[in-house]
């Protein structure tokens, strides 16, 4: 059996933050977010 | 720009339809290969975030129960709190029952403003889930929807809808194990790793340039900046952009050279470590550097997750 799942191609977050002018404040005032945060679960990675 | 870690950071963008609770309310999630939790905001949040966002309000679904628990998920793009509850999921024609799901409470985090998602679908293992209950490919194989733990992402060169090819890939599969049970994590046997050259290095370049591409090149004919041995160390990014990046080789930085830079009879010595930056920002548990193998390298090979067999397999897309 095989299942078929379109996904679209949207706007990312960035992209969206871009455009209304309020991602350079962002990066700006968060220096250390860590884009692997959602790996550490509980510190045990 | 500098304050900037990754530029891939806040970069997803591939979301699909699903459907949760009876009668059916829709979001778009992003389909998550590197975490195991479905969450979508809910009529509970009174965040900003879920402001702009499809919610999910339990009353007004006949088969939602809730869990009880709340947990804290923690993504690159920010963090949110979530209330455990289940219902009955649809992911295009497969319905899954009493599947465990997060309703946000609180999204603090800026970037979920911003999103063009909902909710995030994880297709990762189960380990790296909060709560004890099945993860949505879990319960897709304990429901009988599935006859093995199988998906894999395919990059339609066609235009969507029309001349969808049944053929997704051309020759051998190549398989390798999953080296760690908890997102999908295999083994790179080079010992490359992404490394970039400091974005600051860019911008004197682009500042005093004309601009693009011949700017640099006129930079390069002096001497100046890392572009003068950049073909022989650096493979150079195509991109003239102030934020191209660079690979080097990891067992190259201890012989690269320290750039001195003379600003009015002072040198200003910059050792190798201080221009190269090591992208890798995951611990390994292994030490070796680790990758994110993204949409470029997923169009061009077609990549199969197979997590009853704890491997994934890659062949050259068509």
């Amino acid at each position: 059996i095989l299942y078929r799942i379109i996904l679209k191609k949207g706007k990312s977050i960035r992209q969206v933050m871009e455009e209304q002018g309020v991602l350079q404040t962002f990066l700006k005032n968060h220096p250390k977010v860590d884009p692997g945060a959602k790996y550490l679960f509980n510190n045990d990675a | 720009v500098a304050y900037e870690p990754f530029t891939n950071y806040l970069n997803s963008y591939y979301f699909g339809e699903i459907s949760i609770g009876t009668p059916p309310q829709n979001f778009l999630v992003l389909f998550d290969t590197g975490s195991s939790n479905l969450w979508v905001p809910s009529t509970y949040c009174k965040s900003q975030a879920c402001s702009n966002h499809n919610t999910f309000n339990p009353s007004m679904s006949s088969t939602y129960q809730n869990n009880g628990q709340t947990y804290t998920l923690y993504y690159g793009s920010g963090s949110l709190t979530v209330l455990l509850g289940y219902d009955t999921v649809t992911v295009q024609n497969i319905v899954i029952h009493n599947q465990e799901f997060g309703l946000s409470e609180i999204e603090p985090s800026n970037p979920f403003y911003y999103a063009n998602f909902d909710g995030i679908l994880g297709m990762a293992y189960p380990n790296l889930a909060v709560g004890n209950s099945p993860t949505v490919m879990e319960s897709m194989m304990q429901q009988g929807q599935l006859t093995s733990p199988i998906f894999s992402f395919y990059f339609s060169r066609a235009h969507p809808g029309r001349n969808m090819n049944s053929q997704f890939y051309s020759g051998e599969i190549v398989w390798t194990p999953v080296t760690r049970e908890l997102y999908w994590q295999v083994a790179i046997d080079d010992t490359w790793s992404v490394l970039c050259l400091g974005i600051g290095f860019c911008l004197p370049c682009s500042q005093t340039a004309s601009a693009g591409r011949s700017g640099r090149k006129s930079h390069r004919g002096r001497g100046l900046g890392p572009f003068v041995w950049a073909p022989r160390l650096l493979a150079r990014s195509s991109s003239a952009s102030p934020l191209s990046q660079f690979v080097v080789n990891c067992n190259s930085i201890q012989s690269m050279p320290t750039i001195t830079f003379v600003i009015r009879g002072s040198p200003l010595p910059l050792p190798p470590s201080a221009y190269v930056l090591n992208a890798t920002y995951l611990p390994s548990p292994s030490g070796q550097p680790l990758w994110t193998l993204g949409d470029v390298f997923l169009k061009e090979y077609y990549t199969i997750y197979d997590m009853g067999n704890n491997r994934m397999g890659f062949a050259l897309s068509v």
